[in-house]
């Protein structure tokens, strides 16, 4: 209590989905969120590359089932580079 | 499958590992041995040999370790990431960390060190992860059973394009991920589940919800760790909200995703006579509280409230179901037919005018 509101639920996945974009499919932010809402953003082309990877419906929207994979234990990608 | 980008590989095939420290979760003893299981999964199959050094820096450097560790990959407690592992190469090239936040384990509670193992020494071997979701590469974490754990193909194709294939006569093969609407698929059951149909074959199942046009391929151990693969017949039993699963002489009675307790069972407890070896399929019929359970080409009734096979049975199929001729591999019931599939083909039968309507493709209803 109180309970979530959906408002909650979707800038939560928000959050879940920039930090999984950013580790695994390394997405820019610099800190700035401004970019995550339009269908053609970065944010919207990085997750249409996950949804096509995870064989999903490739929509560059976070869906519930996109959060789901999103959600499930996995592999972590060491950073290389640096 | 996909190869790291650079195509990182070790030069000399007798490479050596070190396991620097250990889990509180497991015995010492079954780390050891959930660490040579995995390396042993790509050594089966190439030319690669893993020795086990304990002293002295080796090509895999195998820790436990807990978020920020040193790599510029940090860890993030409980879930989400698991373990991670360095391409092959110098220092710390090949260097696998697990998680030590999360819950190992040797068998399927918390997750599998070999299972996770095995997947991270891809990994130090230089490959990259594989879309495939029945491959060992695939990134994210199934419940496999690790005991009967076997290298999918598409690994074993990936790690022989690296290092070649295995200097043994017999050539290693693994299973193979079906695709959807491959026309070769033999469905082993088919359930509904509070209005979802699910499509088994193999250790996956299909699940099809009614509102989503795509169906979703899940592994049977990911929803049901206790269950075998290959299961050859199930039904939902609404009333008690139960889904009944088969195979050879036992079968499992469960509730969403628990099995209830005193479960596997033996069919003979249901009444069957020895001869039956097991059940090609079965389906309950809302109308009459009646299950059918089809072995060869004869069929059983079985009184869900009385809990006994009716008397008079087993008959013979095609005298009741006039054109269902062929071995039943599957059969289901949703408003008022019954769906028997035979093989590729599917016989869509009408209850009340006892006869079959249509003859479709069996996988029709995944959007084929």
């Amino acid at each position: 209590f109180p309970a979530v509101t959906e408002a909650n639920i979707m800038e939560r996945n928000m959050q879940l989905a920039e930090t999984y974009l950013k580790r695994y499919y390394d997405l820019e932010t610099d800190g700035k969120h401004f970019m995550r809402r339009t269908s053609s953003s970065p944010f919207s082309e990085k997750i249409r590359q996950m949804q096509e990877f995870f064989g999903l419906k490739v929509t560059g929207k976070l869906d519930s089932e996109t959060v789901r994979v999103m959600q499930q234990p996995r592999c972590g990608v060491p950073d290389v580079a640096s | 499958y996909s190869i790291t980008p650079g195509r990182p590989v070790w030069d000399n095939t007798d490479l050596t590992y070190r396991i620097l420290n250990y889990t509180p979760d497991m015995a010492q003893a079954d780390v050891d041995r959930a660490i040579e299981k995995a390396f042993k999964v790509w050594s089966d199959v190439t030319p690669l040999k893993f020795t086990r050094i304990y002293d002295g820096p080796s090509d895999i450097e195998i820790a436990f370790e807990t978020g920020d560790h040193g790599d510029n990959s940090p860890f993030d407690g409980p879930d989400g990431l698991l373990a991670h592992a360095f391409q092959p190469g110098k220092g710390i090239g090949g260097d696998t960390h697990f998680d030590d936040d999360e819950k190992w384990s040797k068998g399927t509670n918390g997750y599998n060190l070999f299972l996770v193992a095995a997947h991270e020494f891809g990994h130090s071997l230089g490959l990259s992860h594989s879309d495939d979701p029945g491959a060992l590469m695939f990134p994210n974490y199934s419940n496999d059973d690790p005991n009967t754990f076997h290298l999918p193909q598409d690994d074993i194709n990936a790690i022989q394009d690296l290092y070649g294939p295995t200097t043994n006569a017999v050539k290693p093969t693994g299973p193979t991920t079906p695709t959807i609407c491959d026309s070769k698929i033999i469905f082993d059951a088919i359930i509904t589940l509070r209005g979802e149909i699910m499509f088994f074959t193999d250790r996956f199942f299909w699940r099809k919800h009614p509102q989503t046009p795509q169906a979703e391929l899940n592994f049977i151990k990911s929803f049901w760790s206790s269950l075998p693969t290959g299961i050859e017949a199930a039904y939902e039993n609404p009333e008690t909200d139960q889904i009944l699963f088969f195979k050879g002489s036992k079968y499992w009675a469960l509730s969403g995703y628990e099995v209830l307790y005193g479960y596997p069972k033996s069919i003979y407890q249901l009444g069957f006579p020895k001869t039956v070896k097991k059940i090609d399929a079965a389906v309950y019929i809302e109308e009459t509280q009646k299950t059918y359970f089809f072995v060869g080409d004869k069929y059983w009734s079985y009184d869900e409230e009385r809990k006994v096979l009716d008397k008079d049975f087993p008959r013979e199929i095609a005298e009741d179901f006039p054109g269902i001729t062929q071995k039943v591999h599957a059969v289901f019931q949703k408003n008022g037919f019954l769906y028997f599939f035979s093989g590729q083909r599917q016989y869509e039968f009408s209850i009340t005018s006892k006869k079959v309507m249509r003859l479709m493709k069996n996988n029709s209803w995944l959007g084929c």
